[in-house]
């Protein structure tokens, strides 16, 4: 079973 | 002062159709470089990033800084309003909270002026990292359209992997399975018809076909399409908008659990 994952896992706040 | 004209205004009406989907609302950030927009959808599963470049449309100016927060519903209804022929020109004052848009009929025959109240949206700006990709697939982009469609019909997700050889689209569920494999192509008289794949390593990676499907809404923007991707790191879509700039979208993966 695959989930998702949030796009903030990966890009930061700036 | 900021004025935005663009002679084709359904390039404008293209583009809202291309985020509203995922977007409920959102700020335009306005410079001297042009109008940028960065915003992820309630879910921040995925990111929208618009750029349309200052110099791609017919006149612009921008004296100042400005961030306009714009309900997309309510931009959707007066943009409705915009013939498919008309020019459209987008004025504000500094510090404004209305926007105008003049939309003219060839020859001025027809001139309709609507305002929209600004709203004072919280900005939540991301860094995207640069990253080398280690695929960059280019295809036409009704193709793309096509397959997300199909292939949502079996599955939530789906996977897309990359080789040299192609790229393949693939999806599974209670109805069964689906494979779509689309080889690079040989040659094509068509630019916009080939298949393109630039790959330093192969790559596999699932995602989430609902908002492949809603990305998709941004085909009639333009006949190609860019996917790039690398292991565990978001899925990148891009469309050109002629000689105005692109949009892009983001999508994280779906990942084993």
């Amino acid at each position: 079973k695959r989930k998702q994952v949030s796009l903030l896992n990966f890009f930061k706040k700036s | 002062m900021f004025e935005a004209r663009l002679v084709q205004s359904a390039i404008l009406k293209k583009v809202l159709e291309a985020i509203k989907d995922l977007l409920t609302e959102a700020t335009f950030d306005c410079s001297d470089s042009g109008i940028q927009l960065q915003a992820m959808d309630n879910a921040h599963v995925s990111l929208v990033s618009l750029n349309l470049r200052s110099d791609g449309f017919d006149k612009y100016r921008c004296d100042r800084n400005l961030s306009m927060g714009m309900n997309l519903g309510n931009m959707t209804k007066i943009m409705k309003c915009a013939g498919a022929e008309d020019t459209v020109t987008m004025k504000a004052q500094d510090n404004a909270d209305v926007v105008a848009f003049m939309f003219e009929s060839k020859n001025q025959e027809k001139v309709s002026d609507y305002e929209m109240k600004l709203m004072n949206l919280d900005q939540e700006h991301l860094g995207i990292p640069e990253t080398d990709y280690s695929c960059i697939v280019k295809m036409p982009s009704q193709e793309f359209a096509r397959i997300c469609r199909d292939l949502s019909q079996f599955g939530e997700s789906m996977a897309i992997s990359c080789t040299k050889e192609g790229v393949k689209f693939s999806s599974a569920g209670d109805i069964g399975s689906a494979n779509i494999k689309l080889a690079q192509t040989a040659n094509v008289d068509a630019e916009e018809e080939a298949v393109v794949i630039e790959m330093q390593e192969p790559v596999s990676l699932t995602f989430a076909c609902r908002y492949l499907n809603s990305f998709t809404k941004a085909t009639p923007l333009s006949a190609q399409v860019q996917l790039s991707m690398s292991a565990d790191v978001p899925l990148v879509v891009e469309y050109k908008i002629g000689e105005l700039g692109h949009i892009r979208y983001y999508l994280a993966p779906k990942i084993e659990d």
